[in-house]
């Protein structure tokens, strides 16, 4: 899922 | 990046810029929680050890690093700045917060996308972010009156926070498979606590008397 994805937020 | 997105960090920016403001003027620190600075500080460094291996965007390095060396400029102006450190409300600013950073990390060491260091340290600091403000709405209790670029700082803080709770909203609706359990219950959970001080804030504003937060 996404939830582990690049982190790409402040 | 969406509209909320782009909004939510503007109004961080913003309230980072009235801080500095505040103290850059009136060389004074008094109403500020040097805490709430300090935890703040640890956030964004523990939730930015990702500068070193992964990279998004020019805006993106660039606004992390902008977060990191402004809250740690506002720590070393409270604690080292031969003028600003002496309007300090060090007596008033004596909320435990160690028990706020042993919580978050122990929720981050059960609640994380991934055990790893950088995924835990991520984790630990959207906990930490929740209730970072804390020792600030316990100073402003306990001194009884919110000056107006204090009031102003607090305000953008929770603009921010509310602007990504509508960012998080928006992409889950527009990006497949999109989901921010971890930040999107911590943001819901730290817009709250903003919200609840600005009732207060704005009841005692509305009577023109002294802030009183509910013990």
């Amino acid at each position: 899922s996404s939830s582990t994805d690049v982190k790409d937020e402040l | 990046m969406n509209i909320f997105r782009l909004a939510g960090d503007m109004t961080h920016l913003l309230s980072i810029l009235v801080l500095l403001l505040k103290i850059y003027a009136t060389k004074s620190c008094s109403g500020i929680s040097r805490k709430t600075q300090e935890l703040y500080a640890i956030v964004f460094m523990a939730r930015y050890l990702d500068l070193f291996t992964d990279f998004i965007s020019v805006y993106n390095t660039f606004m992390k690093l902008i977060f990191i060396a402004s809250s740690l400029a506002i720590v070393w102006c409270m604690r080292f700045h031969p003028v600003v450190r002496r309007s300090y409300d060090r007596e008033l600013d004596t909320f435990r917060y160690f028990f706020l950073v042993g919580a978050s990390f122990a929720l981050a060491l059960v609640w994380h996308d991934k055990f790893t260091l950088q995924e835990v340290f991520w984790a630990f600091s959207i906990y930490l972010e929740a209730v970072a403000i804390l020792p600030q709405l316990v100073l402003l209790q306990r001194s009884g009156n919110v000056d107006n670029l204090t009031g102003q700082y607090v305000f953008f803080l929770g603009a921010y926070r509310a602007f990504y709770i509508l960012n998080w909203i928006y992409r889950y609706m527009t990006e497949p498979r999109f989901t921010r359990w971890i930040a999107g219950i911590s943001g819901v959970v730290q817009t709250a606590l903003y919200a609840d001080f600005f009732y207060y804030y704005f009841i005692s504003w509305k009577n023109n008397s002294k802030l009183k937060l509910p013990a």
